[in-house]
């Protein structure tokens, strides 16, 4: 449907926003190296199901290809800048502060508690669900230290956020033309949703009325 | 219930 193809290019047209700004300027101002290895975590936990070769359709297996391709890609991406700008890696580094523990560690746990069957595959699928919906919170860490987004952090999580927007209405399509309900998926993407609306609302009072940017 | 085992969504 309209709506999960649509989710699907945001999606991938974050990460291509990402990874060409980076290539082009060389600047990794305001990204979270932290948030951007919790997403390589996600893709390569989801998508295990790659190794079984039970391939649900071209456009599925070459998207999930795609990416954990391009999050491995932003990482090097953003060592690269380590030897090439020393100074505003470490500047990075100094403000990537979150712990990421605290949400791997309970994501963890959330998958032995909620997944549709005990095997590897299902509970790293789970986990992965868990871990997405928590993994830009390193980076909205940083943002709101830092109390300024630049263009590029700014247009990497509008675009993530609507993708995760547009998979609601695709959700509520299915669940009406299909009858398919995926409890797990609906409620972390909606968990996600939210903490991205926190993003958004921001961001609209910036935009509207010039005031400096803050995150709560 | 294999229906939601499927994971076709991204």
């Amino acid at each position: 449907n309209i709506f999960r193809i649509l989710g699907d290019l945001s999606h991938l047209a974050s990460i291509v926003i990402l990874l060409r700004t980076v290539q082009k300027t060389r600047q990794v101002d305001g990204i979270s190296l932290k948030t951007q290895l919790l997403y390589v975590l996600v893709f390569c936990t989801r998508y295990l199901d790659l190794l079984t070769f039970r391939w649900k359709s071209v456009y599925n297996t070459l998207m999930k290809m795609v990416f954990i391709g391009a999050s491995v890609r932003v990482i090097q991406l953003i060592q690269e800048c380590k030897t090439r700008n020393a100074v505003a890696y470490k500047d990075m580094m100094a403000r990537d502060t979150f712990q990421i523990k605290y949400l791997v560690g309970p994501c963890a746990i959330l998958a032995l508690v909620f997944n549709y069957k005990f095997t590897v595959l299902e509970l790293c699928w789970s986990f992965s669900l868990w871990l997405e919906s928590v993994a830009i919170l390193p980076q909205l860490f940083m943002l709101s230290r830092s109390g300024k987004a630049g263009t590029l952090t700014t247009h990497y999580i509008f675009a993530l956020g609507l993708y995760r927007a547009l998979y609601i209405p695709n959700w509520i399509w299915r669940y009406y033309t299909e009858g398919r309900l995926e409890k797990l998926s609906v409620f972390t993407g909606l968990l996600q949703t939210a903490l991205y609306s926190d993003f958004f609302y921001i961001y609209y009072k910036k935009v509207i009325k010039g005031a400096g940017f803050e995150l709560p | 219930e294999d229906k939601l085992l499927e994971h076709d969504e991204l």
